[in-house]
């Protein structure tokens, strides 16, 4: 089924989250990203890329997301460990 | 540098290559096969791994098996076409798939070609395998672990790691600072070299400043196959149906839809036909059918075959915007301030128009009657028109919505940055400094 309308705050929602900056949206408990949550994601994404933390969606940051890469996470975030965790057991 | 928590418990490993580029590489698979034994090679020179190529018989056994997939490949990390997402390696454990290393076969795998001229099959691969050994991505400069496609590294046979990866990976297995792998029987230390030529299939590389996209006036723009399509010019840029753009850098239509006349500058509108995902291109009073992206013989056929005549008795000379509507299924094409509905058929290839129409673009409530073009698009078929710099959003299904705010085609299709509010703007607040 095509995608829902775009837009670029999802669009960045997504990125963040496919690349282990933000928690995977979750569809039980349908929990919503802050806009503190998403600035802090966005910093930690800059820092990492090594570009100016801004904690916004600027140009820099957009370009450096359209960048050919590897599909593996930057960050193994701890709720992802403890949710496999709590799978496992 | 980062660990991945896991590495292999012994240094002598097997690799083996399961599958090798089929789609769009001109890399031999001799070649494939060297640039990995050199890619693996960084990380066993100086350390005390020890890499072996397995044999045939034991190919599914080896511990880092190589492979070219494409799109789903059944591990939980689709590839995404051109760009995007490169490759992928699993950590080392007791999985199954653990050590495997995935490279996208919809890539331009090159080596040794300039940058910007497809993929360097070397540099993903040393990447890949600093995974499969245990490393996670760092974010110090210069590592080869960092997430980001860097490019060629020049001379892959002289090649070696950056110090934060070379840590890394002896901190895993141990250092050796005696011991460096000999290449493989058969090959000497230098790899074969590519032609210096370019080859008579190269593409001319566009090279429009940013400014080309962001400043919006596109031409036409079409939903096909789900991802949508933006022409301006001689060039085009793609949104896949994630809503990713594949490259801030446009496309030469004439490199990828092939069949269309040279000189081809302006496409007026394009829409993928419902009955058989035949593409439809319109360039002024011809129009073209597309099976993917090569036109069918015969073809460019003439305008008038569509029996558009406006409310004045004039035969339609120029299609402005073409879409399939979600809501009904029924094709529209635009022209002037009129619009013609279509219901296509598999007898008819181009049947005629509807009875009542061309009717007038103003039913089309609160967006533009003369629109660049349209497109019906996401899960509940809603209707964007699109112009100059603006889109607007008719509900799905609706053509007289109480209010439809236009939004920026720059900001939310094309990665622009917001516009920078005019300082004469009179909706600019004004800012007051107090000195007190």
């Amino acid at each position: 089924a095509p995608a829902p309308a775009p837009d670029l705050y999802s669009r960045g929602m997504d990125w963040l989250s496919r690349y282990g900056y933000l928690p995977p949206p979750d569809p039980r408990t349908g929990r919503l990203q802050t806009k503190e949550g998403m600035e802090r994601a966005i910093r930690q994404m800059q820092r990492f890329a090594g570009l100016e933390e801004t904690g916004k969606l600027d140009e820099d940051t957009l370009r450096q997301m359209s960048v050919p890469r590897c599909s593996l996470p930057d960050i193994v975030g701890t709720e992802d460990m403890l949710r496999k965790r709590r799978k496992k057991r | 540098y980062a660990l991945a928590g896991s590495s292999w418990e012994k240094t002598h490993l097997r690799w083996s290559v399961l599958s090798y580029p089929r789609l769009y590489s001109s890399l031999s698979q001799d070649h494939v096969k060297l640039i990995l034994f050199y890619a693996l090679k960084v990380w066993s020179d100086n350390t005390n791994l020890q890499f072996d190529a397995a044999s045939e018989d034991v190919a599914d056994s080896a511990e880092i098996r190589i492979s070219f997939e494409h799109s789903l490949h059944d591990d939980g990390y689709p590839f995404d076409g051109k760009g995007g997402t490169l490759a992928h390696a699993f950590f080392p454990g007791q999985a199954d798939i653990s050590g495997d290393t995935h490279f996208d076969d919809e890539e331009t795998w090159t080596y040794g070609a300039r940058d910007g001229e497809g993929t360097d099959l070397f540099t993903v691969a040393v990447h890949e395998f600093g995974h499969a050994l245990g490393l996670s991505h760092s974010s110090t400069n210069p590592s080869i672990m960092r997430p980001y496609y860097q490019g060629p590294v020049g001379d892959i046979t002289k090649y070696t790691l950056p110090m934060d990866d070379l840590q890394a990976i002896q901190t895993l297995y141990g250092i050796n600072v005696n011991r460096a792998t000999p290449p493989p029987s058969g090959h000497s230390t230098r790899l074969p070299e590519l032609p210096k030529n370019p080859s008579p299939t190269r593409t001319t590389q566009p090279n429009p400043g940013h400014q080309d996209r962001c400043e919006g006036g596109f031409d036409a723009v079409a939903n096909i196959r789900g991802d949508v399509f933006f022409f301006k010019g001689p060039y085009f840029w793609r949104i896949e149906r994630s809503g990713s753009l594949v490259s801030l850098n446009p496309a030469l239509i004439r490199n990828f839809w092939i069949g269309l006349p040279p000189g081809t500058d302006k496409i007026d509108a394009v829409y993928e036909r419902k009955t058989d995902s035949r593409i439809i291109f319109f360039i002024g009073s011809k129009y073209w059918v597309f099976k993917d992206t090569r036109v069918l013989p015969g073809y460019p056929r003439h305008l008038s075959e569509w029996g558009m005549r406006t409310r004045d008795g004039r035969v339609v000379e120029q299609v402005e915007a073409a879409f399939v509507w979600a809501h009904n299924g029924h094709t529209y094409l635009f022209s002037g301030e009129e619009f013609w509905r279509f219901t296509e058929n598999e007898a008819q290839t181009v049947p005629p128009p509807d009875a009542d129409y061309p009717r007038s673009a103003s039913l089309w409530k609160g967006v533009p009657s003369v629109p660049d073009d349209i497109i019906s698009w996401g899960k509940a078929g809603d209707t964007y028109f699109f112009k100059d710099n603006s889109y607007w959003v008719l509900k799905s299904g609706g053509m007289d919505q109480d209010k439809v705010n236009p939004k920026s085609t720059a900001r939310d299709w094309m990665f622009c940055p917001t516009p920078t509010p005019d300082i004469q703007s009179p909706f600019t607040p004004h800012i007051c400094k107090c000195n007190c």
